[in-house]
């Protein structure tokens, strides 16, 4: 999981401007 | 399934996509044909109209340094953000070009793991297997997706803002000019097949959900996904496009060459890494390329 952290935390949060 | 619940997936995933990804295929092929009104895009073909191209971008506060600056927070394209607006760029034209690429592709990948998690049931996928779906899928995808952008002569870059000729990125030093050449020779190849957004959304949705990615802990639920919106795009294609003849089939070829582009990709990347002192590879794209082929 650490080795790809950026990945899990775009697949659980929703990073789109949109919506920020 | 059927064949109504195919076609709902379609709009699904259309929809998605639309949402998801700023520039289409259907505005950037009206950019590339000057049927786009006002939207002329500015060239560059050379070292003094890419300065003007950088100084362009820069003060225009462009859409895609406002998504930057507002992915900020998020740790995913910050580092980037510095290094291409107000501080002392990197040395050489190719290297700061490179960093400019990088920061598209971070921006990309976030793109494309939101429409990945719109595809119906992947998020119910176990994480890990997401993960990997996305970091073996998503450099393909990439790809795929500069295909809309190209022509034989050269690329839309910046959301569509600049045209970058070829003959101009086959100038810069090596290795930086062997990268793009492989992309233009499949484009220009893929292009005659003459997919629409519609038709790549889920195409697309097909490359991610690969369930022979090495490391995927549960395939089977990955490969019945796959397999619906396989017949999802078969339909589609016949609906869309009858009289393209083996369309379907001569689509799914092209997954093998998308495998092939990326290991050349990530080797010429690492290349880049050994012998390029001041190379910075963006946090994200380093998780996505570390043991991946």
């Amino acid at each position: 999981k650490e080795k790809h952290k950026i990945l899990h935390r775009l697949l659980q949060n929703s990073t789109s401007p949109v919506e920020l | 399934p059927e064949a109504a619940d195919l076609r709902a997936l379609a709009r699904h995933l259309y929809e998605a996509y639309l949402k998801y990804f700023p520039l289409t295929k259907a505005k950037a092929r009206a950019i590339l044909s000057g049927k786009s009104g006002d939207n002329v895009p500015f060239v560059i073909h050379d070292i003094k109209s890419l300065m003007e191209g950088e100084q362009l971008i820069n003060n225009g506060q462009t859409s895609f340094q406002e998504q930057q600056i507002a992915t900020a927070g998020h740790g995913v394209t910050h580092t980037f953000t510095h290094c291409n607006i107000g501080s002392e760029p990197p040395d050489g034209v190719e290297l700061r070009f490179f960093y400019s690429c990088q920061s598209r592709s971070a921006e990309a990948v976030r793109e494309v793991t939101e429409f990945a998690k719109s595809i119906p049931g992947f998020v119910n996928l176990d994480l890990n297997d997401q993960v990997t779906l996305l970091k073996y899928g998503v450099i393909e995808v990439l790809i795929l997706m500069m295909s809309p952008l190209m022509n034989k002569d050269g690329t839309l870059i910046s959301y569509g803002q600049i045209f970058m000729t070829r003959e101009f990125l086959k100038s810069l030093r090596k290795p930086f000019c062997q990268m793009l050449e492989p992309k233009f020779d499949f484009s220009v190849k893929f292009n005659t097949l003459e997919l629409d957004d519609s038709d790549m959304a889920l195409f697309l949705a097909v490359i991610i959900l690969s369930g022979d990615r090495p490391g995927l802990l549960n395939v089977k639920p990955i490969e019945q996904l796959q397999e619906t919106v396989l017949h999802s795009l078969e339909l589609h294609l016949k609906i869309n496009h009858p009289d393209s003849l083996q369309l379907f089939a001569k689509v799914l070829q092209k997954m093998t060459d998308l495998r092939q582009m990326v290991t050349d990709h990530v080797q010429l990347i690492q290349l880049l890494k050994k012998t390029e002192v001041d190379m910075f590879l963006h946090p994200l794209l380093q998780e996505i390329m570390k043991d991946l082929y």
